[in-house]
């Protein structure tokens, strides 16, 4: 499952 | 961050400012569509809301600075300071056909319920389709100005080259985004057309314009 909190993408 | 993420971040920066150089520079936003940009303000807009909550690192909090400043200040130029030159008659996409379904499915399909969550998504979304009034008015008109077609390429590669990333990350780090891949892969396949003609014509020299 992904992470949803740290979006590190732009 | 990987070489291709680093392009395609490279190549989203490069379309900004050939669109803002291109405006600013002939003084006119004939051709390009005020909707568009408006709905891509509203991506940005939507999907930075973490930079009020959290910190990732200098390069993420100044790109994401940068791209919101461009996308405001291309609408800004497109409908106040250039609005002379906006070719309102043929923007007619009903963004209101992108901007409610996408935020039906944001509420309906998202990694978590919660507001800057589905706000997140919303903007994924969004920027898939944000492109969609653009290419209507060059369907509409029947020609692109080449230097409007070097934005579009260099939009179109930044996602591609983000495919290219999500497969990087999935192998090296067990990373993947659902939400973020199935959108990636609309938007990109949106621009198929666009790159098929931007090869067959733009690179060699030739003005766009489709048949009639």
């Amino acid at each position: 499952e992904t992470e949803t909190t740290e979006k590190d993408e732009l | 961050m990987n070489i291709f993420r680093l392009a395609g971040d490279l190549s989203h920066l490069a379309a900004i400012i050939i669109l803002l150089l291109k405006i600013w520079k002939t003084r006119s936003c004939a051709g390009i569509s005020g909707k568009s940009q408006i709905l891509f303000a509203l991506v940005f807009t939507t999907r930075y809301l973490d930079l009020l909550t959290s910190f990732i690192s200098l390069y993420n909090t100044f790109m994401k600075v940068v791209y919101i400043g461009c996308a405001y200040a291309t609408v800004y130029l497109i409908y106040m300071k250039f609005k002379a030159t906006y070719d309102g008659n043929h923007d007619t996409f009903r963004v209101e056909f992108l901007v409610v379904p996408v935020g039906g499915l944001a509420f309906l399909v998202n990694h978590d319920f919660s507001p800057l969550e589905i706000l997140w998504t919303f903007s994924i979304y969004l920027e898939s389709v944000a492109i969609l009034p653009q290419l209507f008015l060059i369907s509409k008109t029947g020609e692109a100005e080449t230097i409007t077609t070097h934005y579009l390429f260099c939009l179109g590669v930044y996602r591609a080259l983000y495919l290219f990333n999500w497969i990087w990350r999935f192998y090296f780090e067990g990373f993947f985004d659902m939400i973020a891949i199935v959108a990636g892969v609309v938007q990109t396949i949106l621009y198929c057309d666009f790159f098929y003609l931007y090869v067959t014509k733009v690179l060699k020299g030739k003005k766009l314009s489709l048949p009639a």
